[in-house]
């Protein structure tokens, strides 16, 4: 009696409405088994909220945006989706029959740039190319 | 429209991302995007010192580099550079009124934050001049030198760098191109740029650069002399010579 309600319960999950319409091929890979599908999320990292503004002269802050949820191949969590899919693309190349194409490659990233103070009271400008994440290929 | 995969899911440990406190995340993704880490606190410097010249200037340089709509004025060496540093002098020697001629004006600069692997693609040397009556209606030739070498009993080995001829009444910034010492200065990285001005008239007498207007430390804030140094990341950071 308890095998029939397991084989009830992945098909639910297999149900699971999909929130995110632009899941990449591991559509399926990322939602099974009551795992988070991963979805992207905006975050605005604030200088002001870092205490940075006594020496950030500007911006005050930038988005960017990450994945988060339940990916594949999670390297490890200290990644967003950009170093991730970079990662994943190399060992696709490598292995290419066991690791599947990535598909949380970058797919448009823009330049930052940084005004601030050095500790000697230098100013700085640093201008850093392609370095914030706009979208991904996850989404 | 997926296909469904072979996965193999021992290849990597299975980790969540999972959420976290935005702090948190915010210096995860700062890491990643290889942006400084939490700036130190700055060598406190009380407001009515901290010199505004430079940041007014740089604030200026970011406004161009992040103004993708190409109106504003156009800044010579920004769109080579990836990192522009400005300096100010921490020392300032006058050998004006007073001593025999030739006058001269010099600062020095310390240039130790500047970082390693970084090519030089321009440097400037800005002091802003203010009318002057005396001589009046005059032309000055301003010519900048880098100081070699210093000697205790005799003249400083001085290298040229510029020349700029002017009236004695203008007013404004006036920028110097030092770019050619900057090979120097990245080759003794630990040693301080030393720059001198001097001021001539039109028949060759030297003229006490303060009566010629140029202002120094002691000018307003917000236009007291400054440097700044345009770089490129590059893997041979001394330029070819001419």
């Amino acid at each position: 009696t308890a095998r029939p309600l397991k084989k009830k319960k992945l098909n639910q999950v297999n149900q699971l409405p999909n929130s995110n319409k632009h899941l990449g091929i591991f559509d399926d890979g990322h939602g099974s088994l009551d795992r988070e599908v991963c979805r992207r999320h905006e975050l605005y990292v604030s200088f002001r909220d870092l205490g940075w503004l006594d020496s950030v002269i500007a911006p005050q802050g930038y988005s960017a945006y990450y994945c988060a949820g339940e990916c594949i191949y999670p390297l490890n969590s200290c990644m967003n989706s950009t170093n991730h899919a970079t990662m994943q693309a190399l060992v696709h190349l490598m292995k290419p029959d066991i690791v599947p194409k990535v598909c949380c490659v970058p797919t448009k990233l823009s330049a930052i740039s940084l005004l601030y103070y050095d500790r000697n009271n230098n100013v700085i400008l640093r201008r850093e190319r392609n370095m914030v994440v706009q979208a991904c290929g996850c989404h | 429209g997926s296909s469904h995969l072979p996965r193999s899911p021992h290849v990597f440990p299975q980790h969540r991302l999972g959420v976290r406190e935005p702090r948190d995340m915010q210096r995860e993704i700062r890491e990643v995007l290889g942006l400084p880490g939490r700036p130190r606190s700055r060598a406190p410097l009380a407001t009515a010192q901290q010199p505004a010249s430079a940041p007014l200037f740089m604030l200026n340089l970011y406004h161009a580099m992040t103004d993708d709509s190409g109106n504003g004025p156009p800044q010579p060496h920004l769109h080579r550079a990836d990192l522009i540093m400005s300096f100010v002098n921490i020392v300032e020697h006058d050998r004006t009124l007073g001593y025999q001629e030739p006058h001269w004006k010099e600062f020095h600069f310390d240039l130790t934050q500047i970082p390693a692997g970084e090519a030089v693609t321009a440097a400037e040397f800005r002091i802003y001049k203010e009318p002057s009556t005396h001589p009046p209606n005059t032309t000055l030739h301003i010519s900048m030198f880098e100081v070699v070498q210093e000697r205790s009993n005799r003249e400083s080995d001085l290298f040229f760098l510029d020349l700029q001829t002017l009236r004695s009444g203008d007013e404004g910034w006036l920028v110097l191109d030092i770019t050619a010492a900057s090979d120097r200065w990245l080759l003794n990285h630990n040693k301080d740029l030393g720059l001198r001005l001097y001021v001539e008239t039109e028949d060759g007498h030297s003229l006490d650069p303060g009566l010629a207007g140029l202002l120094g430390q002691t000018a307003p804030r917000s236009r007291q002399p400054f440097m700044v140094g345009f770089f490129k990341a590059s893997q041979s950071p001394v330029r070819a010579p001419r």
